[in-house]
């Protein structure tokens, strides 16, 4: 029979596992402030 | 399988501030009035292929104000941003850009510039002298003032006003008005000027010589005024810059 898993149970399982010290890149925008934010 | 699509433009990246770079250009190159403004950041970017090495792009830029008025030949590098602490004025401009085999090229611009508000400013400095409206009473009372002194004691062509660019009052410690106005050399000596000012017009374009004022004056506790003016010498203008006519006001300005 099929059963349906609980999202979070599936996310749980789904979800790759990330190397220790995995760093997300920044995202890509907005970019850098040259001079200061006003 | 199709080729996946590339990945999204990062606002950081070199072929972003490239871009960025031909748009903030531009966009000096068809300002009229005030002051250069340099890139501070860019907010966002938007790639739109329309076929092989064909893109259209969309730009949302951060710019800030510099110490060069829009016709002084400094080159844009050497133009200092203005601090915070003097009165720091931002620009928000969207850009549609092209980019053609590699050669990018401004298909259209719209920008809003504004003065940053006074609280912000009182809040880090509580004494710093906050940008007045450049139709306040007492602004054009000191740059006619501070016109007339110099015209008064020039032994070169008179000056007459093109625009006033900024201006600051405070009145701790003493009470100071500061301007910062660009002129332009007329057909008259200033001596010429004291017979018949009526006469005196404006060079043509091919002789324009225009120039860059800053006066301080300060009026209690006693009335002093300095007057320093700097002209360009005569630019080859670039054809799509008329010649200034007004005044521009700092409560934000929009151009297309």
């Amino acid at each position: 029979s099929v059963t349906k898993r609980p999202v979070a149970e599936a996310a749980q399982h789904d979800k790759v596992p990330r190397p220790v010290g995995f760093v997300p890149p920044p995202p890509p925008c907005p970019g850098k402030i040259r001079h200061f934010d006003i | 399988v199709p080729a996946a699509p590339p990945a999204p433009l990062g606002c950081d990246d070199p072929e972003s501030v490239a871009a960025a770079e031909v748009a903030v250009n531009y966009i000096n190159g068809h300002s009229h009035h005030g002051y250069k403004f340099a890139l501070n950041g860019i907010k966002d970017i938007r790639v739109v292929p329309q076929g092989p090495n064909n893109d259209i792009m969309f730009l949302e830029l951060d710019l800030l104000e510099t110490t060069c008025h829009i016709l002084s030949p400094t080159p844009l590098e050497n133009c200092t941003v203005r601090s915070f602490a003097e009165h720091a004025v931002e620009g928000d401009c969207d850009v549609k850009m092209q980019k053609v085999d590699g050669t990018l090229s401004v298909l259209a611009s719209k920008c809003h510039s504004h003065a940053d508000s006074s609280e912000d400013i009182l809040k880090v400095c509580p004494e710093c002298p906050l940008l007045a409206r450049l139709n306040n009473t007492e602004v054009l009372e000191v740059v006619s003032a501070a016109l007339n002194d110099y015209n008064s004691k020039t032994t070169d062509s008179y000056l007459r006003l093109l625009e006033i660019g900024r201006a600051k009052i405070q009145y701790h410690p003493a009470h100071t008005v500061v301007t910062e106005f660009a002129v332009g050399a007329t057909n008259c000596s200033a001596k010429e000027a004291k017979a018949d000012v009526g006469a005196c017009q404006l060079l043509p374009e091919d002789q324009s010589n225009f120039g860059f004022c800053t006066a301080v004056m300060v009026k209690l506790p006693s009335q002093d005024l300095q007057v320093d003016c700097q002209l360009y010498g005569h630019q080859v203008p670039a054809p799509h810059i008329p010649l200034l006519s007004r005044v521009s006001y700092p409560t934000g300005q929009d151009t297309s």
